[in-house]
């Protein structure tokens, strides 16, 4: 099965 | 003094269909380039990143950045009463606490105007790093939403699966299994109708069927959808607005437990 990633990480915050 | 005019308003009103169903609210950062909005939606699951190049407007104007935090369901209710033929003036005075909407029919005969409270939003901004993407898939929008509206019939999940053969679209779920192949189009006649695939490594990643069909609400700015895959990265879906933008939707993948 799989769960939902999340955006937190991938973008950092400027 | 900021004052974006636009002929097309039509395209205000597509946009915030595109983006009311996965934000509430959002700010509208405003300089001399143009309009930028982005913003994740409550869940960090995705993220949406507008941008309207003041080039693209009619009459643009903005003597000093202005961020306008907004209730989204407001202004989508605001440009639902502007007809699909209507100008569309955006304007607000420096450090105001209101933006106003002015709709002019294209006989000038009729003529409205809405002003709405801003709010004070204290978001984050955030960078987007320059990706090079595995695989880049150019096809037409209402085939990606046709794609996702019957997917989604079959579980909650899609696999999209890129090769260099082709994109496979597939969904399991208790009634069974779905599956859509698309091959890259053999002969171009018209882009718009093509299916065309850029690819240095085949990727298959897995995504939420819901924000996939959020995102098609974008369809109608855009007769083609380009979607961008990397292994473990999002997912951007991005709609070219012609002549002014884009939109943009990131998604993040679904990972093995």
């Amino acid at each position: 099965s799989t769960t939902q990633g999340r955006l937190d990480g991938f973008f950092t915050v400027v | 003094m900021f004052e974006a005019r636009l002929l097309r308003g039509s395209i205000l009103k597509k946009v915030l269909e595109a983006i009311k169903d996965l934000l509430t609210q959002a700010t509208f950062d405003c300089d001399d380039s143009g309009i930028q909005l982005q913003a994740m939606d409550n869940s960090h699951v995705s993220l949406v990143s507008l941008q309207l190049r003041a080039d693209g407007f009619d009459k643009y104007r903005c003597d000093r950045n202005i961020s306008m935090g907004m209730n989204l369901n407001s202004v989508a209710k605001i440009l639902k009463c502007a007809g699909d033929k209507d100008t569309v003036t955006m304007k607000a005075q420096d450090n105001a606490d209101t933006v106003t909407f002015v709709f002019e029919s294209p006989n000038q005969e009729k003529v409205s105007d809405y002003e709405m409270k801003l709010m004070n939003l204290d978001l984050e901004h955030l960078g987007i790093p320059e990706t090079e993407y595995s695989c880049t898939i150019r096809m037409p929008s209402a085939e990606f939403a046709r794609i996702c509206r019957d997917l989604s019939q079959f579980g909650d999940s899609m696999v999209i699966a890129c090769t260099k053969e082709g994109v496979k679209f597939s969904a399991t779920g208790e009634i069974g299994s779905a599956n859509i192949k698309l091959a890259q189009t053999a002969s171009v006649d018209k882009e718009e109708e093509a299916v065309i695939i850029e690819m240095d490594e085949p990727v298959t990643l897995t995504f939420a069927c819901q924000y996939l069909n959020y995102f098609t609400k974008a369809t109608s700015l855009s007769p083609q959808v380009q979607l961008s895959m990397s292994a473990d990265v999002p997912l951007v879906v991005e709609y070219r607005i012609q002549d002014i933008g884009h939109i943009r939707y990131y998604l993040a993948p679904k990972i093995e437990d």
